[in-house]
């Protein structure tokens, strides 16, 4: 997935790192310091529709193809997260004991359109 | 918000930087409190010390499993009350597992001080804190400690779940081993409840099976 730059119009992956110090967290969550909010954004035209960013293959480009040559859209299409993974959290909870997550699907690492 | 540029997902106008950056703030806020499935953030009214803290997890770094569904806690006893012998104690522990996780598996660490004259006869009860349990206790495991430093004491999970209280109180009983004479005259402490050598409990638990059987089903 292209990370977007400002003139990206097409789906792709927008990048934010969250330090928890600009959330004012750091005195509850141990570690990590803090990680990659990311999201998906931007246009799925019709013969993106379907393509499942990093995650294409041949089939899915055949089918792109397809539907590029074909003169009635499908319907709308989104840019979704295609590939996400999760995130470890230290921290200290309301009794003072310290807990360690896994919270899954944390992290946004691929979007594709619908 | 700038007119100038149109957003590229939904056509409308893009926010200002700084808009944006207090957005994805407040977003992430949220998406930290639902994947901890936290109302809000903690208050933490008594945080341990810091040494104890780092001591801790580097212990527990040695033997780190790979990541698992569920939790891992670490919960330091917060008040002892050592009785007259010279190490049996009353440990105090303030725990709240989520119902939506079960307790699977459980060890009590304490540090032995060098004082220490042999083999000590360690036996850990679980106290209740309910009106009609105060004063008894169930028994839970016993350990023989041959030696000073740090001990991990295994317990049984099924022995510390069940009781809705978030206190738990475990009663450790110890004596020098038998025909250890010298230790029984010995008035020296030996277990180190206090500081940043104070015991603390490792858990891990994992989501309750007919809970995520439930939300698989749904």
């Amino acid at each position: 997935t292209p990370t977007c730059e400002p003139e990206t119009p097409l789906c792709c992956r927008r990048d934010h790192y969250v330090d928890f110090q600009d959330l004012g967290w750091r005195d509850w969550i141990l570690q990590p310091e803090g990680y990659q909010l990311n999201y998906c954004s931007g246009q799925c035209p019709s013969h993106l529709a379907g393509s499942p960013g990093i995650a294409a293959s041949f089939h899915s480009a055949v089918f792109s193809l397809l539907k590029a040559n074909n003169p009635w859209p499908l319907g709308t299409s989104c840019c979704v997260p295609t590939a996400r993974r999760p995130l470890s959290l230290l921290y200290l909870n309301r009794d003072g004991n310290v807990v360690k997550a896994d919270v899954p699907d944390m992290v946004v690492e691929a979007c594709g359109c619908s | 918000q700038e007119t100038r540029s149109v957003c590229p997902s939904c056509g409308g106008p893009t926010l200002a930087p700084q808009a944006e950056r207090a957005l994805v703030l407040e977003l992430a806020k949220q998406q930290i409190l639902e994947g901890l499935h936290l109302t809000g953030r903690p208050r933490i009214t008594n945080p341990p010390p810091q040494a104890a803290l780092s001591r801790a997890l580097q212990r527990l770094q040695q033997g780190s499993v790979a990541s698992t569904k569920g939790e891992e806690v670490i919960s330091f006893a917060t008040t002892t009350d050592s009785s007259t012998s010279t190490c049996s104690s009353m440990l105090t522990f303030h725990l709240s597992t989520p119902r939506s996780h079960q307790l699977s598996h459980a060890r009590l660490w304490l540090h032995v001080l060098p004082t220490l004259p042999g083999t000590l006869h360690l036996k850990i009860f679980r106290w209740g804190t309910r009106r009609r349990h105060r004063g008894s206790g169930t028994f839970l495991a016993e350990h023989h400690i041959p030696s000073p430093g740090w001990h991990a004491l295994t317990l049984p999970s099924s022995g510390l779940r069940g009781e809705e209280s978030r206190v738990l109180r475990l009663q450790l009983d110890c004596s020098p081993l038998e025909g250890n004479s010298t230790a029984a005259g010995q008035a020296q402490r030996l277990l180190d409840t206090e500081g940043n050598q104070r015991p603390f409990l490792e858990l891990k638990t994992r989501p309750n099976e007919q809970g995520a059987g439930r939300v698989r089903r749904r």
